[in-house]
């Protein structure tokens, strides 16, 4: 059974790309078979893993684009990684002009609807239809993966919706600081709305504490501020510390299992994959 | 003369609003008339400061929402801060419906269309009356102000665009990541664009490396990188290192000369206020 997981929080540079990617490449370096869709303008995700995409624009590649301008299934999309990991990992690939999707998409409605006969209120029916595009492209990952993640931007606008109707779960990344906990309210608002209109079995998997420093009073505070907020039990166990090892994969495009092999940032992500299983079996 | 500086930088989580309040709230430390206008929806600018944003709503307040939407001039707007600072602070709040600003310009140009007798060609013209907006607010605060700063969102979309218009200069902050430097191509691409139809004065201030660790070898090699590729005198000098402090301040709502007064984090911005004033008079 395959299980789709969104990361989602606003806030900018909070740990989505580099908690997607270390989750995809950990489920693949335990031999499981995982994605990870790139939905973000700045596709940090597709650099992640040494992707070029001006190698793959040449080569007339697909890309998460494509999902919404061109109804791709993700299954046709993925770029592979062969002999890489001891499991599988495909990527579909993000693109610059995922930014323009919703105002092209909002103008091909516009379109539509001065063309037919057709009334305001079939544009509510066009709009949920472009909403619901990346829940369907997903459906050919099901039965063929056993993880998926989803890589989304710092906003609560159109893409990070559309992942949101697709995923099964969703985890919420946090470093400790102020910003990042005002945000939550806002964030969890959206998710509700989200759960009502369009995917009622959306759930939190889970709050991951990254960027995280032992030695900060602050950190641990927030640490309690989270978990009386959204109760212990919600709170992953495994927190990701601090350490250059995550920015210095970053400029070698390589994950950090590759980068820092038997060391602690990549023995933490490897304990939260186990984490993240138990969630999944036990919920 | 009144100079508008805008920090520039779509990468989340680059210390773009730790910079914007640091430095409004230096110059006013310093005597100085300083403004900062938040134009991000996430609104940290303004809970920088403490200031509680459903009380500014319940009082009728206006925001830079107002700005885009009823043409307000920010002086108008400005929250003041009597006494809190040597010199004189004025925020213009933002507020979370920012989100949806361009889509309400957006029906509002699609309707004056359907009006009139226009055709498409004016919409390129009521499009750019609306991307000018911020900058005409913004006048209002020249001639009173030394200097105003705005704090952006994490995209390179319509609000990102309008705060490049409305500047003189800007700043680009960066945190040392391999990520950071991916997308400055792709910021450096936009802001010629802004600079060729709209701003041929807009110009670099400097690069700010923030969250810098002294002790790690990546930290210093970004240094030469970032030096390499814009020059080294468009780095600045002044280094905010690494600081629990400065997250410290975003969970109490005090700037950093609140929080940690005769230390290192805020003698840094200190600094950095005179290299910033070095740099506007010396151009
Ligand atoms: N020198 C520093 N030392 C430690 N933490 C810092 C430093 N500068 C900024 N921070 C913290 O890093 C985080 C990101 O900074 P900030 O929120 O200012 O970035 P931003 O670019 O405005 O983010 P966004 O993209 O969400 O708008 C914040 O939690 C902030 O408190
Ligand atoms: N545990 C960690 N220790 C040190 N640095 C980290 C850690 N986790 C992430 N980082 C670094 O913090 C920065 C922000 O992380 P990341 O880019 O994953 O956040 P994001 O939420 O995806 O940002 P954005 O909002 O731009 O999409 C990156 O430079 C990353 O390398
Ligand atoms: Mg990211
Ligand atoms: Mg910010």
């Amino acid at each position: 059974d395959t299980r789709i997981i969104a990361l989602a929080n606003q806030k900018g540079g909070c740990g989505k790309t580099t908690t997607a990617v270390s989750l995809a490449a950990g489920f693949a370096c335990q031999g499981y078979s995982a994605s990870i869709i790139d939905l973000d303008p700045q596709c940090n995700a597709t650099d992640g893993f040494g992707v070029d995409r001006d190698e793959l624009t040449r080569a007339g590649r697909f890309t998460t684009a494509d999902i919404f301008l061109g109804k791709k299934p993700a299954s046709e999309i993925e770029v592979g990684f062969p002999n890489r990991f001891a499991g599988e990992l495909g990527l579909v690939p993000g693109h610059r002009g995922l930014t323009s999707v919703p105002h092209r998409l909002e103008s091909s409605l516009q379109a539509q609807l001065a063309n037919d006969d057709s009334s305001e209120l079939d544009a509510d029916d066009l709009k949920n239809e472009h909403r619901e595009r990346l829940k369907h492209s997903l459906n050919s990952l099901r039965g063929h993966r056993d993880v998926v993640f989803i890589d989304t931007p710092p906003d609560l606008g159109f893409l990070m919706t559309t992942a949101l109707i697709a995923a099964d779960y969703f985890i919420i990344p946090v470093f400790p600081s102020g910003y990042d906990l005002k945000g939550l309210e806002t964030l969890m608002r959206t998710i509700e709305k989200v759960q009502r209109r369009f995917n009622p079995n959306l759930r939190l998997l889970g709050v991951l504490l990254g960027n995280y420093d032992t030695t900060a009073k602050l950190d641990s505070d927030i640490h309690k501020m989270l978990s009386r907020k959204f109760g212990a039990e919600l709170i992953f166990d495994v927190k990701i510390s601090r350490s250059v090892k995550h920015r210095e994969a970053t400029v070698y495009s390589r994950t950090i299992f590759e980068h820092a092999p038997e060391q602690q940032p990549s023995a933490q992500f490897l304990a939260l994959v186990n984490e993240v299983q138990r969630r999944l079996n036990g919920i």
